[in-house]
């Protein structure tokens, strides 16, 4: 007899293989896999000495107590039971293997080599969690609620609202703190639909990122003990969002849906020793805050792709008609954005497109500027003309002439866009009291 | 200036009243540049090793009045660079070829009714150089055997350069003066009418009736005596692309 040792698989050879086994022999094997775990095992060669009910030499099979056979033969013989590419499967961690051999493999007084078998068997995953493969006398409870296998064992989880015990199969009540932090699930009552246990203290704590608002919808069938006159005296469903109570609600009529406006909602289920309401179901989903509107504070201001909707984490960015600087207070901005934060707010405030002033132009030495339009300011679109001391002076100006605006970038420029001012050159011979003689 | 009269405010705003080596004129061009004579700073038979830095620092340009007190009044203006044609040999007594120069004034000046540039010949118009063509010199240099306090100008004729060349073969007796084609005479032999010695680098200028420009065509340079004969001047059209190399396109 020799025990293989507890690998996940291994090969079983006759004696002597793959050189004809020796008559008069028993030699025994067992296989055990860790636990978690089932024995699977094939021929990978199979060549005994057939005989009727496999009488002379034979390998026997068993497992969980159970005979799973007795084999012997050759391949394609007629008599014997071959096993040919069959798989042994236990339902538990072992297998038991036996073989036998009389003492001769004579026939006809010629004496044939039968070499014997060679198994091969591994350790299979056992899905504890499929009922149909737990053996008879496997003493393990079933998992009172959920089970979840993985290779080598399972274990059992419970419905929320419920808690795992310390024999790591049934599920008690235990909804004291039921944390949720999806974006959107379900919460019910214990045994919901079915009637909820007695004598409840459950919290249920829905906890999502800053910026979602929770959005309760009420499922039916909603059933809370109620008394006709009195509010919610037994058993009381309270809602509250950060702190503050949104609703308490008992009796058939069921909620429908309750926006939050918070991303922190505690759901609160008392009840008393007795009654068969059969409990209530939220199917709670998220959504982002919402921010206002963005509304521009003048008619110079631009909101780039204005949407219908903002919500927590958009932003929109604002730009202003040309001429018009951005301006946060005094300070003018290059670009502007404002993103919606948690609370629904925008993280600045709208800002102001305010007319672009170049400033006073360019003083023209031996020269001058006026301004075209009366209010003589240096805003957007002023228009200014250099002039030169005339006569002692005149003008040179670049292709773009002596006429200068004030552009949107906030420089002076000429007709062709052109900053550079003009010149005043001196007028030569040209004396405002030239030589006149009279007499003659 | 002999046989002159008095020139009025914006008569020639153009006009420069120098002192270098003495009294001396000018005309402004531009609004920072003085053309004069060569000799007026570095006259004949100067000391050798002449230092232009310190002529410029020590030299006094004077600009916008007709007399000559108000215009120490005004105050000078500041000589940044001086520019002698290359030409110019302050030791050849006799020969003034290439006496021009530039004056770099070191701010430019606010021009006005009565200071004014005054402008340049252009090439295409030689009839400036005709005999006979009237022209104004003005200076404050030597009249009746004093300097003028005030700005004096007389209208002479340009001299065909023969004519030039005739009367000074007669007049110049033994000495080597050189009439050169970079010169132009101007005036007449018998009436006393000349520039004279402190006029040195005033302008001779002529209306330019094409384009209604004073023009600057000559600069008082030499003389025998003065309204002795023929005066001799500059010829600013052949150091116009001298002076525009210096002065740039402004």
């Amino acid at each position: 007899s020799s025990p293989v040792s507890r690998k996940l698989f291994g090969e079983i050879r006759s004696p002597g293989y793959p050189k004809p086994y020796p008559n008069n022999n028993i030699s025994i094997w067992d296989i055990h896999v860790p636990k978690g775990y089932v024995v699977k095992l094939t021929f990978r060669y199979f060549d005994l000495e057939p005989s009727e009910s496999c009488f002379y030499d034979y390998v026997k099979i068993k497992a969980d107590k159970k005979d799973l056979g007795r084999y012997c033969g050759q391949l394609g013989s007629t008599t014997g039971n071959h096993p040919g590419r069959k798989e042994f499967v236990s339902k538990g961690n072992s297998m038991h293997l036996e073989f036998h051999s009389d003492f001769s493999n004579e026939d006809n007084g010629t004496v044939i080599p039968y070499r014997g078998f060679l198994a091969y068997y591994q350790a299979v995953d056992l899905d504890e969690c499929d009922r149909n493969n737990a053996a008879e006398e496997d003493e393990r409870p079933q998992c009172q609620h959920l089970c979840h296998n993985y290779v080598g064992g399972y274990f059992c989880s419970c419905r929320i609202g419920y808690q795992l015990q310390s024999d790591h199969h049934s599920c008690k009540v235990e909804c004291s703190s039921e944390l949720f932090t999806e974006e959107s699930g379900y919460l019910s009552s214990p045994e919901y639909p079915e009637p909820y246990p007695e004598d409840l203290r459950c919290n249920y704590s829905i906890r999502l990122q800053k910026g979602l608002s929770v959005i309760l919808k009420f499922l039916e069938p909603f059933e809370i003990d109620e008394h006709q006159q009195v509010h919610c005296p037994y058993d009381q469903l309270k809602i509250q969002a950060q702190g503050r109570e949104i609703g308490e609600f008992c009796g058939k009529e069921s909620p429908g849906s309750i926006e939050t406006n918070s991303n922190e909602v505690d759901i609160l289920f008392l009840t008393d020793e007795s009654g068969f309401s059969r409990g209530w179901k939220i199917h709670y989903t998220s959504e982002k805050v919402r921010c206002p509107q963005p509304v521009p504070r003048d008619q110079f201001t631009i909101i780039r792709d204005l949407q219908p909707v903002y919500q927590f984490q958009d932003y929109f960015t604002v730009s202003c008609q040309a001429g018009y600087n951005l301006m946060e207070g005094n300070q003018k901005l290059v670009s502007f954005t404002a993103v919606c934060q948690a609370d629904g707010t925008w993280h600045q405030s709208m800002p102001c497109c305010e007319i672009v002033n170049c400033g006073s132009p360019t003083n023209l030495t031996n020269g001058a500027f006026s301004y075209a339009n009366k209010s003589a300011n240096n805003n957007f679109q002023s228009v200014i003309t250099y002039r030169c001391n005339e006569p002692f002076y005149h003008i040179v100006t670049g292709a773009g002439g002596d006429t200068f605006t004030c552009s949107a970038k906030g420089t002076w420029v000429d007709r062709d866009g052109q900053v550079r001012i003009p010149a005043c050159l001196p007028v030569c011979g040209k004396p405002v009291h030239p030589i006149t003689e009279v007499q003659r | 200036i002999l046989g002159g009269k008095s020139a009025r405010r914006g008569n020639f705003p153009w006009q420069a009243l120098t002192d270098i080596h003495g009294r001396g004129g000018g005309a402004l061009l531009g609004d920072r540049w003085i053309l004069t004579a060569a000799h007026a700073i570095l006259p004949k038979e100067a000391e050798d090793n002449v230092n232009l830095d310190k002529i410029a620092e020590d030299a006094n340009i004077f600009l916008g009045h007709t007399n000559v007190e108000e215009l120490y009044k005004m105050g000078n203006h500041p000589v940044r660079r001086i520019f002698i044609h290359p030409d110019y040999n302050p030791k050849d007594y006799y020969n003034f070829n290439g006496d021009i120069a530039l004056l770099e004034l070191k701010n430019p000046v606010t021009l006005g009714p009565t200071v004014l540039p005054i402008c340049l010949p252009d090439a295409t118009n030689t009839t400036f150089y005709r005999d006979g063509r009237v022209g104004y010199v003005s200076g404050f240099g030597v009249e009746k055997n004093h300097v003028s306090n005030d700005l004096k100008y007389v209208s002479l004729p340009a001299v065909a350069d023969e004519k030039c060349q005739n009367w000074l073969d007669s007049a110049k007796g033994d000495d080597p003066i050189v009439f050169s084609e970079n010169m132009f005479c101007a005036g007449f032999l018998t009436v006393k009418q000349d520039a004279c010695q402190g006029d040195s680098g005033s302008v001779f200028t002529v209306l330019d009736t094409q384009s209604g420009h004073w023009v600057a065509t000559g600069i008082v340079s030499w003389g025998i005596g003065c309204a002795q004969g023929y005066g001799f001047y500059t010829k600013i059209l052949n150091y116009v692309d001298w002076i525009k190399g210096i002065v740039g396109e402004d």
